[in-house]
């Protein structure tokens, strides 16, 4: 495939809340962003992987590292609504992204992605993809070091 | 916030495909999408949401319809080198997207999404963000229920 990665794109001052076991039937996504919407807080990504028990799912969300305490709040008003486990919240994490044109398909810029942060000991916690982007979470401390590896992966080293 | 809404988008060739409780450590994600890639399986989008106790999570990606029984056979072999639980697999899904553009945050689009499903009775399966789009997994039966709902409640509908 033609598939051209034009750039590798970061943010680093957001922060994690994943939602553990959350009821998977309708109603429940909208139950917990509608407060937050409500609250003013900036919510960037959603991730939802697929219930495998028909029961429950959890969700990761990262918001404004600022705004943790608020969304902490907001929560625990969410929880008097809507069934989870718990929600387990990571300030220190980092946002990595590919950007790539013509991907008709993303598992090969996927696979060289993964990969490259493989060999450099960085841990993907979370994945999100659309039509020109593949964005992971990682450890914010790692993120010079999956910048530099994942330039030189694509070829975007300055010559 | 001046987000706007521009239009809804929808695919419904896809499968869905989610590993049950892959190990959450370095190179796992390589394992999976690499042989994937090598098969030349089209993929279209990841969604890996956060782990919580830290040894394993789940992954969901969608594959072109007619290329689940390839996707399959590879999974097969990479069973034998990385451990997950099982995979589930389902072709009844459609992905619906709506696309906005200076959605500086997520929420109150995605609240007006999440409710309008939820009041039609969609079960979100999955959901993954962009910066220009939310999309979500649906049981493929409820797409145009889906499409109409969206389109008139983001204003979309011709006059
Ligand atoms: C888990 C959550 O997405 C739920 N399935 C809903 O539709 O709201
Ligand atoms: C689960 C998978 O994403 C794993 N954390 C990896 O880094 O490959």
């Amino acid at each position: 495939e033609q598939a051209v990665v034009s750039g590798i794109a970061f943010t680093r001052n957001e922060a994690k809340v994943t939602l553990q076991r959350v009821a998977d039937r309708p109603g429940v996504a909208a139950a917990v962003f509608g407060p937050l919407a409500d609250a003013g807080i900036n919510v960037d990504m959603i991730v939802q992987s697929a219930s495998l028990d028909g029961k429950s799912t959890d969700i990761t969300f990262t918001i404004g590292r600022a705004e943790l305490p608020r969304a902490l709040e907001v929560l625990k008003a969410i929880k008097r609504k809507v069934k989870f486990d718990r929600a387990a919240t990571d300030a220190e994490i980092s946002k990595v992204s590919v950007i790539g044109t013509g991907m008709r398909s993303h598992a090969g810029v996927a696979r060289r992605m993964f990969e490259t942060l493989a060999k450099n000991g960085i841990n993907i916690q979370a994945i999100s993809t659309s039509e020109i982007k593949i964005s992971v979470l990682i450890e914010e401390k790692f993120t010079e070091l999956a910048l530099r590896a994942l330039h030189t992966a694509y070829g975007l080293d300055s010559a």
